[in-house]
């Protein structure tokens, strides 16, 4: 699962 | 934060400054692909949009800023400042091939359907073909600079990396993005064929030159 928002990769 | 998203991010980051200091110090874009570094900056600039919106980290704010400001030098560096010296004639990938199925697949098949997302999810598409132009361009004139294969091995490796940085996620934290683990994989395999040739030719000293 991951926050739809924050992509937190480059 | 892990050591092969750290490598991942410092090797595209060197890939890109080779680029940069290559066309500097030669005063000549000759060889690069304008379209290639014209879909980079347009992957920056959809991907980014959320420095307005979302704070990460100030490692994460610092490299995007890094990475659009260099990747809108090159471009300008290519058709404004070096222009006498690109090579338009053999860069002629037609670039709707590109555009076109991928602005189609982001708005099929993404995480959510908000215009943030949509060109998130384009941006990661897009990146994933990116290179093409430029690989196009080494197979018509058949010849590559080595500095230029220098800069084309450190951005496949930072692809490479960032693969092991998503095993890596999924076994610690349980994470794994589906659409930019299947684009980052379409778009290693993309190198794969240049791997062998920096590795058989370039690394034994030889010029890149296809047959």
């Amino acid at each position: 699962s991951m926050d739809l928002a924050k992509h937190d990769e480059l | 934060m892990n050591i092969f998203r750290i490598l991942g991010d410092v090797s595209h980051l060197l890939a890109i400054i080779i680029l940069l200091v290559k066309i500097h110090r030669s005063k000549s874009c000759a060889g690069i692909s304008g379209k290639s570094q014209i879909l980079f900056a347009l992957v920056f600039t959809t991907r980014y949009l959320d420095l307005f919106t979302t704070f990460i980290s100030l490692y994460n704010t610092v490299m995007k800023v890094i990475f659009l400001i260099c990747a809108y030098i090159t471009v300008y560096m290519i058709y404004v400042k070096f222009r006498k010296t690109f090579d338009s004639e053999n860069d002629s990938f037609r670039l709707e091939f590109l555009l076109v199925p991928v602005t189609g697949l982001s708005f099929l098949e993404n995480h959510s359907f908000t215009p943030l997302e949509i060109l998130w999810t384009f941006s990661i598409y897009l990146e994933s073909v990116a290179i093409l132009p430029q690989l196009f361009m080494i197979s018509k004139t058949g010849e590559a600079e080595t500095i230029t294969t220098h800069y084309l091995f450190f951005l496949g490796l930072y692809r490479a990396l960032y693969i092991a940085n998503w095993v890596w996620r999924y076994h610690t934290e349980k994470f794994y993005d589906q659409i930019a683990v299947v684009s980052g994989v379409v778009q290693t395999i993309f190198y794969c064929d240049f791997f062998y040739l920096y590795v058989t030719k370039v690394l034994k000293g030889k010029k890149l030159s296809l047959p």
